[in-house]
C-alpha cells in the first residue's frame, strides 16, 4: 500500500458517500444517470466475487464490502424509494453498446482465460466506461448541480490517483498490470474536459453549465 | 501482474 493508492481509495470512498448522502439528503436523484450507477454496482461485484475466496487484509475486505454496499443502495434509491425523481428521459445511453465490447474485449484479453479472472477483467474494462451514461446525461441536461460535480470531481480524481500508484509500484516493488493502467489511462482521459470545467467554473464559485 | 493470491488493489 502507498499513499497514492490510499489516497485514491479515500476520493472514491468520498466520491461514493457524496452521491448516496446527496440523494437521501434532498431525497431526490435529479440529474444522476441511474444507468452509470446499474454500471458500478456490476463492476464492484464482477470484481469483488473472490471476497469469498481469497482474503487480503481487513482493509481490502471492509472496503470492497462497503463500496458493493452502497452501490446497491444508491441503485435502489434511484430505481425504488426516489423513482419518482429519477430522470429517465435525459438518461438515455445504450448501455449496451457499452457491456457488450467490453464483455468480447474482456474474454479476448486478459491475464488467465480462467472465471474469476475474466470477470475481473471485465469489471476494469467496464469500470473505464461506466461514467459515460452520467456524462452524457450532464451533456444532454446542459447542467449540474454542484454536489454532483464534486462527486464527478473525486471519482475521476481516485483513478487519476491510482496511475500514479502504479507508476510508485514499477519503481518500488515491480508491479505491473497493463490491463488495469491502460483501463485506468482511458477512464482518467475520459474525464479530461469534466475535470477543466470543474476547475474553471465549479471551484470559481459558478454553476457548471455547458454550452447548450 | 497477476499473483496467484488474485488482485491486490481494490
Amino acid at each position: 500500500m502507498n499513499i497514492f493508492r490510499l489516497t485514491g481509495d479515500l476520493s472514491h470512498l468520498a466520491a461514493i458517500i457524496i452521491l448516496l448522502l446527496k440523494i437521501w439528503k434532498t431525497r431526490s436523484c435529479a440529474g444522476i444517470s441511474g444507468k452509470s450507477q446499474i454500471l458500478f454496482a456490476i463492476v464492484f461485484t464482477t470484481r469483488y466475487l473472490d471476497l469469498l475466496s481469497s482474503f487480503i487484509s481487513l482493509y481490502n475486505t471492509s472496503m470492497k464490502v462497503i463500496y458493493i454496499g452502497c452501490a446497491y443502495a444508491t441503485v435502489y434509491l434511484i430505481y425504488m424509494k426516489f423513482r419518482a425523481t429519477y430522470d429517465g428521459n435525459h438518461d438515455s445511453f445504450r448501455v449496451e453498446f457499452l457491456v457488450v465490447p467490453v464483455g468480447g474485449l474482456a474474454v479476448l484479453i486478459n491475464h488467465d482465460f480462467s472465471f474469476l479472472e475474466i470477470l475481473w477483467t471485465f469489471s476494469i474494462y467496464l469500470e473505464s466506461v461506466a461514467i459515460l451514461p452520467q456524462l452524457f446525461m450532464i451533456s444532454k441536461t446542459g447542467e449540474a448541480e454542484t454536489i454532483t460535480t464534486h462527486y464527478l470531481f473525486c471519482l475521476g480524481l481516485y483513478r487519476a490517483l491510482y496511475i500514479v500508484n502504479w507508476i510508485w509500484r514499477y519503481y518500488f516493488e515491480a508491479f505491473f498490470d497493463l490491463i488495469a493502467i491502460v483501463a485506468g489511462v482511458v477512464q482518467t482521459i475520459l474525464y479530461c474536459d469534466f475535470f477543466y470545467l470543474y476547475v474553471t467554473k465549479v471551484l470559481k464559485g459558478k454553476k457548471l453549465s455547458l454550452p447548450a | 501482474e497477476y499473483n496467484i493470491f488474485g488482485h491486490d488493489e481494490l
